[in-house]
């Protein structure tokens, strides 16, 4: 079995000898709730989705092989903390109390879901969407809408400044994407950048915080 | 007959054409086509025009270029000899069509059949004697088709000129039959110096006439049958042949405008019906399926679930 | 990448049949 895959150098860097390297693992999407893949990187140290290219008659020829799926699968950095925000969310629902991390990041149908908290940096930035108590070492973690929604709205704001610099088209002009126009068009306001940017974050975070995430 | 360039690149088509006689250029003149290898399904096809004036006819029939199909390969070669050293009042000019060229023209997306391949190979040679000067004003040709038709096409094409479409062209018509040897010539030397592109490692190359019913070529055809890549370019893949034995043999390949619902046509093989231009716009989805956001669709993007 | 869906996964002679060209 193979597969054509573009993914950033780093995700198959070895520090040093270990057994831990890149793994596939299928987890919960945020978004759609069933299952999809990501890549954790060595150590797991940091979290990629995968996607692919896909379109349909294509297959590939590899050295002397020909392989008949057709996909080019992208593997992109993607920020934990979507991830652990649907284990948050959940636990508040049925809890409703601070717990350790590691009791609510739990998933009998994804159990590779605690990798997630390997994560370089989870921990330090959980505070945009929790709120923590520390008792004697160990720290304690409840879902906090009100940061979680400022902490989205930021992602708005630097998705709208990435789609401005990628000069993404976000108007309401359908529009091949290999066509080169000399620029938006007069007819895109910010409005349009913002409810793009939302549609995009909103791939990674459930419905129901998309919806509080428009209203916001 | 210097088919050099032809040799060194037999995927597309080559031209060749003999010096125009002064002659030819002063006097009426009447312009014979006929073609070569339509029938095989391995090699090129070549069309041909033979040319000389009116008032020398007599002199051209006493060269005795009869109907080629009864003469022997080396008997056409004396023949064609004959015709070189006519050249004082004898023109000719050849297109050879690879095998390649047959194959793509009648499986591409915009279907260009065989028909309409021959009326316009032998319509730009007439066109290309007109433009070197040549005073043609009678034009004798097999019929390809329905003869009403073409002869229609012909007429249009070039109302100047008288135009006979006949059966059996070649043996009525000595102009025609001079250019019959011509075309047939050509596509001897073309398969004999055949150069495959292909590494064929240890394929003999006794493909016997060439013809799709010479168990022979059948034979053949299946010893060098790749499953994924098909034939060798020396064969015709549009020939129903050719299509066969890939249907049987080789891997199903897909392509956008393979026919709706069919489990795959083999390498060389392609629908035959137009696609909806819908098709082009939109991919169908499941009506439970959620459609990502357009930044991914719009860019081909998927979520991958399994590998 | 190929513009067509070859239904099978396994050897190919590509080297046979292509060149690759820039």
């Amino acid at each position: 079995d193979q597969w054509v895959l573009v993914a950033p150098e780093s995700v198959t860097d070895l520090p040093g000898k270990t057994e831990n390297g890149p793994v596939f693992t299928r987890l919960h999407n945020p978004c759609t709730g069933e299952a999809a893949l990501y890549l954790f990187d060595t150590n797991a140290q940091q979290l990629f989705e995968v996607k692919a290219f896909h379109e349909d008659y294509h297959s590939w020829f590899i050295d002397q092989t020909v392989q008949h799926d057709g996909r080019l699968l992208l593997v992109t950095p993607m920020d934990p903390l979507f991830m652990v925000l649907y284990y948050l969310i959940k636990a508040e629902k049925e809890q409703g109390k601070f717990q350790p991390l590691d009791q609510i990041v739990i998933d009998a149908d994804f159990p590779s879901c605690s990798m997630l908290l390997q994560c370089a940096k989870l921990k330090s930035f959980l505070h945009h969407v929790t709120d923590e108590k520390e008792i004697g070492n160990k720290k304690f973690y409840k879902y906090n809408k009100e940061k979680t929604l400022k902490w989205l709205n930021k992602k708005v704001d630097q998705t709208v400044r990435a789609l401005k610099i990628g000069n993404v088209n976000v108007g309401p002009r359908v529009q091949s994407t290999t066509f080169i126009s000399g620029g938006q068009g007069s007819d895109v306001k910010e409005e349009d950048y913002i409810r793009y940017a939302h549609g995009l974050i909103s791939e990674y975070i459930p419905k129901e915080l998309s919806e509080d995430l428009a209203k916001y | 007959m210097d088919l050099s360039d032809f040799e060194r690149d037999n995927t597309g088509s080559c031209r060749l054409s003999s010096p125009v006689p002064e002659v030819c250029r002063a006097e009426d003149c009447c312009l014979g086509i006929d073609e070569a290898g339509r029938g095989p399904v391995l090699g090129p096809m070549v069309y041909g025009i033979c040319f000389c004036p009116l008032s020398r006819l007599g002199d051209l029939e006493a060269l005795k270029v009869a109907d080629s199909k009864t003469l022997s390969e080396a008997e056409r070669e004396r023949l064609f000899g004959k015709l070189e050293q006519a050249r004082d009042f004898v023109g000719w000019a050849l297109d050879i069509l690879s095998p390649n060229l047959i194959s793509t023209s009648m499986q591409r997306r915009a279907k260009y059949n065989l028909n309409s391949l021959s009326h316009d190979t032998a319509m730009a040679l007439v066109q290309l004697a007109l433009d070197q000067g040549v005073r043609v004003t009678q034009v004798f040709v097999d019929t390809v088709g329905p003869a009403d038709k073409y002869q229609q096409k012909l007429k249009e094409r070039f109302p100047e000129v008288e135009v006979t479409v006949r059966p059996k062209a070649d043996s009525l018509f000595p102009v025609v039959s001079a250019a019959s040897i011509c075309a047939k010539v050509a596509r001897d030397h073309a398969v004999k110096r055949w150069k495959f592109l292909e590494d064929l490692k240890d394929l003999k190359m006794d493909y016997g006439s060439g013809y799709p019913n010479d168990p022979k070529t059948k034979e053949w055809l299946s010893q060098c049958l790749d499953p994924v890549f098909g034939f060798p370019q020396f064969v015709r893949f549009s020939w129903s042949t050719a299509q066969l034995i890939l249907d049987g043999r080789a891997v199903p390949v897909r392509w956008e405008d393979s026919e709706e619902g069919a489990g795959g046509s083999p390498a060389a093989g392609r629908g035959s019906g137009t696609p909806s231009l819908l098709s082009y716009f939109a991919r169908t989805q499941a009506a439970t399926e959620r459609q990502s956001h357009r930044f991914f669709h719009e860019r081909g993007l998927e979520t991958v679930a399994d590998l | 990448l190929l513009p067509c869906e070859i239904r099978h996964n396994g050897p190919a002679a590509v080297s046979r049949f292509f060149s690759p060209a820039i």
